[in-house]
């Protein structure tokens, strides 16, 4: 499985008119200026996959990922979709692509979808998780991970251990 | 509880030395003391040790690192990068252990030097025969061995991604300067 | 104790604000939206608030940021990159308001992208009419500004420390590449 | 008041032979390979100018700034001495030259020179703080320093601002 294209509408910086980007081969490189929004798109990713944390997407609460607009009128509601290449069948689904999307109002309660049908998030949770595509292992390396490892004490050291278990 | 803690930490161990001596690895021409490996390539070494074997979870788990040329000592008291090697090894290691389709890395590369920068392109390059690897980098000697780039600029108050193939100037364009 | 606070708080903020809108500066043809300053050069705006000025200590400080052509946010949800302009601008302004003969800084920059990194470089050279500045860094676009240039290296399980002008040439001699 | 010179003898990775590196002008630009000794410089200034803590020159304990002899013999103790330019006598004393030096054995006891004559380590404090030399502002940032203000919450902002009153 890997990730083939992300789009979103109303999904933090990148405004509320849908964006899209096809991801092209398995070594993806993204680059540009500080406060650019790369690290929205890793955002965009985690909340497609189902993360609830608003910490891991760097929000005070769920609701800061929808559009404040910019200074002009903000986005009632934030959507991403992302289209996983299955020709692999990691996930159980027959079908070489697999949708997913989770849309989220300002009220706080998401929608996700599998393929355009409406799913219950612990169906999309089995699924993931058989197909390890999780958001809370190692897979994801947010911006100042590493250096918070590298100054780890040894009890540290030995619970991040524990909690690969 | 204890054996589970103890075949995890095996296979991370086993994992992180291999790991690590390939992020270390050297050419012979690199060594620059009295006992070089003849012709071999020189690289580091380094394994995890848990404090206490006996009261495993009363106790810590310390990292020990030899670094090319250099003596083993512990993590603690080596250089920023080189902390950041280690950290960098343990997570690829841990990876390894709990193997994803995709993996995500965000300026992973911030404190490292050139040559520490390229070993690890080359690491994650090889990662790619198996699973996907998105990469964000401010620096070119990681972008420049990935298949296609994406520049990210920020225009009229939204953000918009463009695609381009990693040619010099391409880089160049950017990496902060501004798109117009 | 209140009105000690308050007179730091206030000299800290307007240094900061100083400081933030200097390292935020851009040409005007950096603009990219429809309300650009005719000509004037383009600049961000930052300052500090207290949360609540009646119970100061029980309450917050906020630090909000404008960046060019962006609209003013909390910096708590600001990038990783303008987290980093912001907390060096603050570093900077609490400098300022306590000067020191000499500063040391080590590499300050690694989160910076190269406009950011040579907007720094222009304000710590300011710096240098007043006090020394000792800068550790791995980039060349802060380290081509300095007056004298020490590579520093790892030989015979010691280091070892070689003077020289920065060129071209050689800051690529030092950066990372096995000093033989 | 500037540094003009930097020696040590047996401090950290520069080894048990005396090193010596002369600062010339103003602006002071160091670079090198990841675990060259970079930070090491700015390690043996802070013990020099009498830092206490051992974590803020990245050692658990004090003895633990002597040369470790990387694998032969380990020094005995270890030795800083730095020259100042004191032209514009921010430092009281009358001389265009002031040297600190500091050394330090294996059973910790820490004695301090100043142009070359024992002083008591609180003479030197004084002595320092009126020139406005001190390791615990903000004029030494260390790595890592940034990013860990850069993250600080709104209470911890206000605590920053509490030190410096
Ligand atoms: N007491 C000691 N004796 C000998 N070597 C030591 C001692 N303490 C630390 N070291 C070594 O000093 C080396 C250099 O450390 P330093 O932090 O100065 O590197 P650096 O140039 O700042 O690197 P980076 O770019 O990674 O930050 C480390 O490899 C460490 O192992
Ligand atoms: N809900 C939102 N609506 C609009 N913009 C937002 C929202 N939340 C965050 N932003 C903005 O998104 C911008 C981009 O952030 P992002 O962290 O992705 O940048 P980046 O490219 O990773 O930069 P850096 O190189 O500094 O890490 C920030 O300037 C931030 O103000
Ligand atoms: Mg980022
Ligand atoms: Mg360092």
């Amino acid at each position: 499985v890997y990730i083939k294209k992300v789009e979103t509408r109303g999904f933090k910086s990148f405004g509320s008119r849908p964006v899209s980007v096809n991801f092209e081969g398995r070594f993806i490189g993204i680059t540009g200026p500080n406060g650019s929004g790369k690290s929205n798109i890793i955002d965009a990713i985690l909340f497609a996959i189902g993360e609830n944390r608003p910490r891991m997407m760097r929000v005070p609460k769920l609701s800061g990922l929808i559009f404040d607009g910019a200074g002009g009128n903000p986005s009632t509601s934030a959507r991403v979709t992302i289209t996983l290449d299955n020709t692999s069948r990691e996930i159980s689904i027959d079908n070489d692509r697999v949708t997913l999307t989770r849309e989220i109002r300002s009220g706080g309660d998401s929608v996700y979808l599998l393929n355009g049908k409406k799913v219950q998030k612990s169906t999309l949770s089995d699924l993931l998780r058989l197909a390890l595509i999780s958001s809370d292992g190692l897979n994801f390396v947010p911006q100042g991970m590493v250096t918070h490892l590298a100054d780890l004490d040894s009890d540290e050291k030995r619970g991040l251990i524990e909690e690969i278990v | 509880k204890r054996d589970a803690f103890l075949d995890a930490f095996q296979k991370i161990d086993k994992e992180f030395r291999n790991i690590f001596a390939q992020l270390t690895t050297r050419d012979s021409g690199y060594c620059n003391h009295d006992n070089c490996p003849p012709g071999r390539i020189l690289h580091g070494d380094a394994w995890l040790e848990l404090d206490n074997p006996d009261e495993i979870f009363n106790a810590g788990v310390t990292l020990f690192a030899k670094f090319p040329n250099k003596v083993e000592r512990d993590i603690i008291i080596c250089s920023g990068g080189e902390k950041t090697v280690a950290a960098l090894c343990l997570i690829l290691a841990i990876q390894a252990v709990k193997p994803a389709p995709f993996y995500v890395f965000d300026e992973i590369d911030a404190h490292l030097d050139a040559v520490n920068s390229s070993k690890l392109a080359e690491i994650l390059q090889s990662r790619t025969s198996k699973s996907q690897v998105i990469m964000i980098s401010l620096k070119d000697t990681i972008l420049s061995r990935v298949d296609t780039m994406y520049g990210v600029y920020h225009e009229r108050s939204i953000t918009k991604i463009l695609k381009f193939r990693p040619t010099e100037k391409d880089i160049e364009y950017s990496k902060g300067i501004s798109v117009k």
